[in-house]
């Protein structure tokens, strides 16, 4: 017997309870239980534990596929990119860029690049003292200006230098901005047409909810990114800003941050993801 | 007889709820409300009291069905919020405390001119010995906006410096306690805010949370109120376009009202809350 449209219904009504509780974005729940009705409609299924499986099923796969876009392999970019190899962070204000970036570079030097930090975050008070501290204790190079000095400026500055000490990788820091800060969005983009940078990471908080969809949305269209960082996993959360983010800008999430620490920056695992989800 | 008057007359002021359109709109309520990332149980109850109220039957004659169910889910909504009190300008020690990011060291500063403006004094005190260069940061806000400044650097006791801060201020100064970003179920950094509390002393201990907070806002209050009972909700980053659902359960969970709403980065961008504009924001 097919699954009626009636029971399918109860069972997507408390699929959508268990996502929007799980941060999954509204408008990406409605695509999720869309695409799991399509799936289903008209399958020769047993009610009961055949169509637990089935569901299940449609479920994971429609996650997996939105979770598993084209992977961007870090290393194998760097190897191959120009010299130095540019990272720039993006996102909005607390969501973790200067955290996950200095996590990044401790990883990166580990790996035995030679890394160079631009502290291109000019605006906020201690801005540039924080990524000091880092610099300090990573033993990286943090090339700075003063207070209020052109974030371009400060990011080509930091290219500059790393292409004369033939260090490979810049990780450029970026002040915390609103998308709908016209002002601060135009900044953005001028760092990026002075810098090019090889790669743009948009840096999302998994504490947010429904509004990690608009920022996606408008940080990719204003200014685009290759990729993301999903930030504050350690916390209580189930994590479904990830699967936000992926569905509404297809860009692949690299790295997962789970805490405080250099080491707390996991490269991002769809199993891990699921599980965590479906817990 | 009856006259054809009297029988439009009844028909007119009868009202027969099209049980169809409450549920659309009720549908469309339930939708803002999520995705203003209100707590999803209490967006359900929430039009679930809507729909009850709509199928009484009780609507005003002449009124449009969808106008009635906004004004009663503002209502409910109201309801949780509570009335807004006038909030008392007078010297007094408030501790602030929340999850990673939210805002605290940038209200901190904020709430610090606030308080000069209104003529009272007020000293910051750097009580977060984790994040790097916090002091920093809460230094430079403090030069911003004119106000005393205490910080231990080296004193990795975060109560100590809560003490210390508290003996160092001015007398009749108001004093603002930063507290470093924390998970509410971190046992360790519970037991730490709790010293802290213990060390200050604070008349208001106020809940800093970001507008865009997904569903953990209401775990995160009621977590926080338990361990150092809050007083009020700061929510922060209205200036974007986080509705901030997440305090309805915040102040639902600790009973805490929302004092202020930060609307920027700037040490002017502080308002105080108004219930009226942020309900209608919300139901977008
Ligand atoms: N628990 C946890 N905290 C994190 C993580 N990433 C960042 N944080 C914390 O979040 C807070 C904000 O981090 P920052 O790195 O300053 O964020 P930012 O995006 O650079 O902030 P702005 O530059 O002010 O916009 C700090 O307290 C960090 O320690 C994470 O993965 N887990
Ligand atoms: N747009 C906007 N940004 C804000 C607002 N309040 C704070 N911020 C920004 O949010 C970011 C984080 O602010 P902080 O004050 O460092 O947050 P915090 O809670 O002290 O962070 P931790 O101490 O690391 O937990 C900074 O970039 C602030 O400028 C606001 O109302 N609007
Ligand atoms: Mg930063
Ligand atoms: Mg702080």
């Amino acid at each position: 017997t097919a699954i009626k449209e009636k029971t399918l219904d109860d069972v997507l009504g408390d699929l959508e309870i268990v996502l929007l509780e799980s941060d999954v974005a509204f408008e990406v729940v409605q695509k999720i239980q869309a695409r799991v009705r399509e799936e289903l409609k008209g399958k020769k299924i047993k009610w009961g534990e055949e169509a637990s499986a089935a569901i299940e099923h449609a479920l994971r796969s429609y996650i997996r596929t939105e979770l598993s876009l084209k992977p961007i392999d870090l290393e194998k970019s760097l190897a191959a990119g120009p010299k130095p190899y540019t990272i720039l962070f993006l996102g909005v204000n607390g969501s973790g860029k200067t955290t996950s970036l200095a996590k990044l570079a401790h990883r990166l030097s580990k790996q035995g690049h030679g890394v160079v930090i631009a502290a291109a975050d000019t605006f906020r008070a201690g801005a540039i003292e924080q990524l000091e501290v880092h610099g300090e204790r990573l033993g990286i190079r943090v090339v700075r200006q003063k207070e209020g000095a052109d974030p371009a400026a400060v990011a080509f500055d930091a290219v500059q230098h790393a292409s004369k000490r033939h260090s490979d990788v810049v990780l450029i820091d970026t002040a915390g901005r609103q998308h709908t800060n016209e002002n601060l969005i135009e900044e953005a983009k001028k760092i990026r047409r002075v810098v090019h940078p090889s790669l743009t990471l948009f840096v999302g908080d998994a504490l947010s909810g429904n509004d990690m969809v608009e920022q996606a949305k408008l940080f990719n269209k204003e200014l685009g990114f290759d990729g993301v960082i999903l930030t504050k996993l350690d916390a209580d959360v189930k994590g479904g800003a990830a699967l936000s983010v992926a569905s509404v800008v297809h860009k692949p999430i690299l790295f997962v941050g789970l805490g405080q620490g250099y080491d707390d920056l996991k490269p991002f695992d769809i199993d891990w993801m699921l599980a965590r989800i479906f817990a | 007889g009856k006259s054809l008057r009297s029988i439009l007359a009844k028909i007119a002021k009868s009202s027969t709820i099209d049980a169809a359109l409450v549920d659309e709109v009720v549908k469309d309520l339930q939708r803002a409300l999520l995705q203003a990332d209100v707590n999803v149980q209490l967006a359900l109850d929430l039009t679930k009291r809507v729909r009850t109220r709509a199928m009484e039957g009780k609507i005003p004659t002449g009124a449009n069905l969808r106008d009635y169910l906004v004004r009663v889910i503002y209502e409910e909504i109201c309801a949780i919020l509570g009335t807004t009190k006038p909030y008392a300008i007078k010297p007094k020690r408030i501790m602030l405390v929340g999850l990673f990011g939210q805002g605290k060291t940038t209200t901190a500063g904020k709430l610090a001119r606030y308080y000069q403006k209104k003529g009272v004094h007020t000293t910051l005190v750097a009580a977060d010995i984790h994040r790097p260069a916090a002091v920093d940061q809460l230094e430079q806000l403090s030069k911003k906006v004119h106000a005393g400044f205490y910080a231990h650097r080296g004193e990795l006791r975060a109560e100590v410096i809560a003490r210390e801060g508290r003996a160092s201020a001015p007398q009749g100064d108001t004093i603002l306690l930063d507290t470093a970003g924390r998970s509410a179920i971190d046992p360790d950094l519970i037991a730490e805010i709790k010293r802290c509390k213990q060390a200050f002393e604070p008349e208001e201990v106020l809940l800093v949370l970001d507008a865009a907070m997904g569903q953990l806002a209401g775990r995160s209050a009621a977590a926080f109120h338990e361990a150092v009972g809050l007083t009020g909700v700061i929510l922060t980053k209205l200036d974007g376009s986080a509705k901030g659902g997440g305090a309805l359960s915040a102040v639902a969970q600790s009973g805490a009202p929302i004092l202020f709403v930060g609307t920027g980065e700037h040490m002017d961008e502080l308002e105080h809350f108004e219930t009226t504009r942020f309900v209608s924001r919300l139901l977008g």
